[in-house]
């Protein structure tokens, strides 16, 4: 069983998992074309 | 405590001042020509007098920017998101540049003393207002304002500057020993956002690559450690949670960038990474024993009469961070070990091994892991080194006899099962590429088979060998030719114990690898 | 036999309780790590378009931040002379760029819809965009289908290559289009 102290990391990062970072959270800022994620067709290419 | 009265107002001041200068529409001027004038702004309000007044503007600032963020963000809905981002975003951006530019301009030119106690200043200021946040806002904590002061920090101070290039591994030094403080065990709420900053390609590209003579290996090599040991309590539950399956997962990517780009990191530093690594993360553990130095062409294991013997590699010895040899502890064990290893004697120092390896009575966490993995290793070392001193190769003749095995068969004999489980599993952590540690060990396992006085040893050796194979793949060279040995090899009569034969699934799984092997 | 978790019963266990429970599986028994979103036989380095521990795939073209000459940057001195982005004034190949850069992204249906505005139409099976040639007419016709000689645009060589092609409308896409919101 978890010691106290992972029980209360486990919860820490429980929690911060429900805001993870986003991709644009680590790169500059794009001023024309910043990214917009859109659940794109699965037929068209994915990479 | 106890901020200068008007302190908070400049401060609010200068930042404001700041960002709209940095992101005004209008503004025409370069930012080094804003800075300048911004500079000037900061003297005449008396922030650069003294460094506690330095320190308090910067925590201050933090401060501000952190809770504008947090202010933002409790706005934000599944539309506006990435709008409140951007505006999260220009802020922070902002305030990185003004740090940045601070950094590069602080002190002379040459002096690059000055500009890296600056920078190591405001690392440690955002690192303990993120602490303090961590603390008080527990599972409300929101680790976008950091992660994003973070990495573009790191962006702007290691781009193409010759000032910042002058004392690049300081800059990389102050970001790991940030990042170590802030390590997910002391801020998981932050784990997230840490693991993505470690795992940056620019990050790795720097500590790895870029920065020459290897000098960002132990530093990277310090941060890996950080990530394995906040995740072995929870990877040692066999069902994990999808937050902790999320964050292994993540993991095991950056493990394959490492095994494709950077295999040699691996291979020097494999050691502490196995002393951290759960033992039931085979996989994870394999990953890392799997890299092999780029310039080595691996002998196909299935060879037919392979002659392992012959292969040049082995007499070459592998480099192995850290030194192992120290981690045997107290000082009294290893002066009884040092005297026993070049005496062969008194025997009691073997009835006594036991004891000195076990710590508590709890199943499960009876024994001294660490200490367990350094002494194996170390009188493996100590092994190869003796019987070399005589102008001999190890192999099965001169491997035996000798104080050294005394040591291993007293442990194979001596612990109970669990003991016997971690002792060899400290064996096969040494089953690796082409090396005399591989194949020192892989004789030292099969001469453990080969000599057991019950049939309890040999089914312990299967069974640690097997676990590791069963695993998709990678595997390491040095277990696959140990198990291949050890199956084809009549003097080892393998087929003939029960344990091959205890259940259809166990007895499938050793023909299906006798299959491929011949 | 060793009778506790340590020996071949043990093992054994394990395994036909993972046969059962899938979530048992990924720690000893592992995952298969070609599936991770990495091409772990690529010649090159992985690294510099790493996406992240969180990235099924690496990182896109444009994401990649390469050191170049100062004089390059140019954005802060010209960045309010910019002429807004309008798909429509510019021509096929940038149309199709931008299809091909930002998969997962609205700008990916913004382009498709431009080009489906050209008379280009996607093929959701060949996963190509494909328009008539000029003054080429079909030698074959139905309601289903139609066969003739078509330009198929070939990302890996970045032209257009006309083809025989036997069309089934079918498999072409409809008109794409975003919802109001956007």
């Amino acid at each position: 069983p978890l010691q106290k102290e992972h029980q209360m990391q486990f919860q820490m990062m429980e929690a911060a998992y429900y805001h993870m970072p986003v991709p644009s959270d680590s790169e500059k800022i794009r001023p024309y074309l910043p990214r917009n994620p859109f659940a794109t067709p699965s037929y068209y290419i994915q990479t | 405590f106890e901020d200068p009265p008007d302190l908070y107002e400049k401060t609010e001041f200068l930042l404001r001042e700041w960002v709209s200068i940095i992101n005004s529409p209008n503004n025409k001027e370069p930012p080094s020509k804003a800075f300048s004038m911004f500079v000037h702004q900061m003297n005449v309000q008396g922030i650069l007098k003294t460094d506690d007044l330095i320190t308090r503007f910067f925590r201050l600032s933090t401060s501000m920017v952190v809770e504008l963020s947090y202010r933002l963000l409790s706005e934000q809905t599944v539309t506006t998101s990435g709008q409140i981002r951007l505006k999260i975003y220009h802020t922070l951006d902002a305030y990185v540049k003004l740090i940045a530019m601070l950094v590069k301009h602080s002190g002379d030119t040459q002096n690059t003393q000055t500009k890296i106690n600056l920078l190591n200043k405001v690392l440690g200021i955002i690192a303990g207002v993120l602490l303090q946040d961590h603390e008080s806002h527990h599972s409300d904590f929101q680790q976008l304002p950091y992660h994003r002061i973070f990495i573009m920090l790191f962006l702007e101070l290691n781009s193409a500057d010759p000032v910042l290039e002058a004392f690049n591994f300081q800059i990389l030094t102050a970001f790991c020993h940030t990042l170590h403080i802030l390590r997910p065990a002391k801020s998981p709420g932050f784990a997230y956002s840490w693991l993505e900053l470690i795992s940056h390609r620019v990050f790795i590209g720097r500590l790895l690559q870029i920065t020459p003579q290897q000098k960002g290996w132990g530093l990277y090599a310090q941060l890996l450690m950080d990530l394995f040991k906040f995740l072995a309590p929870f990877l040692r539950n066999a069902e994990l949670a999808k937050p902790v399956t999320f964050m292994y997962k993540g993991t095991l990517r950056v493990l394959l960038i490492l095994l494709h780009d950077f295999p040699e990191f691996l291979c020097d530093y494999h050691y502490g990474f196995c002393d951290v690594v759960p033992p039931n993360c085979i996989q994870m553990r394999n990953l890392i024993l799997s890299a092999f130095p780029r310039n080595m062409r691996l002998p196909d294991p299935f060879t037919p009469n392979l002659k392992v013997d012959m292969l040049q590699e082995i007499a070459h010895a592998p480099r192995v961070s850290p030194n192992f040899a120290s981690m045997i502890q107290p000082l009294t064990f290893k002066k009884d070990l040092d005297s026993y290893l070049k005496a062969r004697a008194p025997v009691t120092f073997l009835s006594e091994l036991r004891s000195n390896l076990q710590v508590s009575n709890e199943p499960g966490v009876r024994y001294n892991i660490s200490l367990l993995n350094a002494l194996v290793l170390y009188v493996g070392t100590q092994a190869i080194s003796f019987i070399r001193g005589k102008g001999l190769s190890p192999n099965m003749s001169t491997i035996a006899h000798s104080a050294h095995m005394d040591i291993f068969q007293n442990l194979a004999v001596d612990l109970d099962t669990e003991g016997r489980y971690l002792f060899l599993n400290a064996i096969a952590n040494q089953l690796r590429y082409p090396n005399s540690h591989t194949h020192y060990f892989s004789c030292t396992l099969l001469y453990l088979f080969h000599e057991a006085n019950t049939e309890a040893i040999q089914e312990q050796i299967t069974r640690v060998l097997l676990e590791r194979l069963i695993v998709n793949r990678p595997h390491p060279w040095g277990l696959l030719i140990t198990f291949i040995e050890m199956i084809k090899n009549p003097t080892y009569k393998f087929w003939n114990h029960e344990f091959v034969h205890c259940a259809p699934e166990i007895e499938k799984l050793f023909e299906s690898v006798a299959r491929s092997c011949m | 036999m060793v009778k506790d978790q340590f020996g071949m019963v043990g093992l054994l266990t394990f395994i036909r309780a993972a046969e059962s429970d899938p979530n048992l599986v990924s720690l000893a028994l592992g995952q298969d790590l070609t599936a991770l979103g990495l091409n772990l036989n690529s010649p090159e380095n992985l690294f510099p378009s790493f996406g992240g521990p969180w990235a099924e795939t690496p990182c896109r073209p444009q994401d990649v931040d390469f050191h170049v000459p100062p004089e390059y940057l140019i954005n802060f001195n010209i960045r309010d002379k910019l002429a807004q982005i309008k798909l429509s004034r510019y021509k096929d190949d940038l149309l199709f760029y931008i299809f091909y850069t930002n998969p997962g992204d609205v700008l990916q249906i913004y382009a498709a819809m431009e080009l489906y505005a050209r008379e280009w139409r996607y093929h959701m099976e060949e996963k190509l965009w494909i328009t008539q040639a000029p003054g080429v007419v079909a030698t074959e016709k139905t309601s289903t289908y139609e066969r003739g000689t078509y330009y198929f645009f070939d990302p890996q060589n970045w032209r257009k290559v006309p083809k025989e092609f036997h069309l089934d409308y079918s498999k072409l896409e409809p008109r794409p289009n975003l919802p109001p919101s956007y």
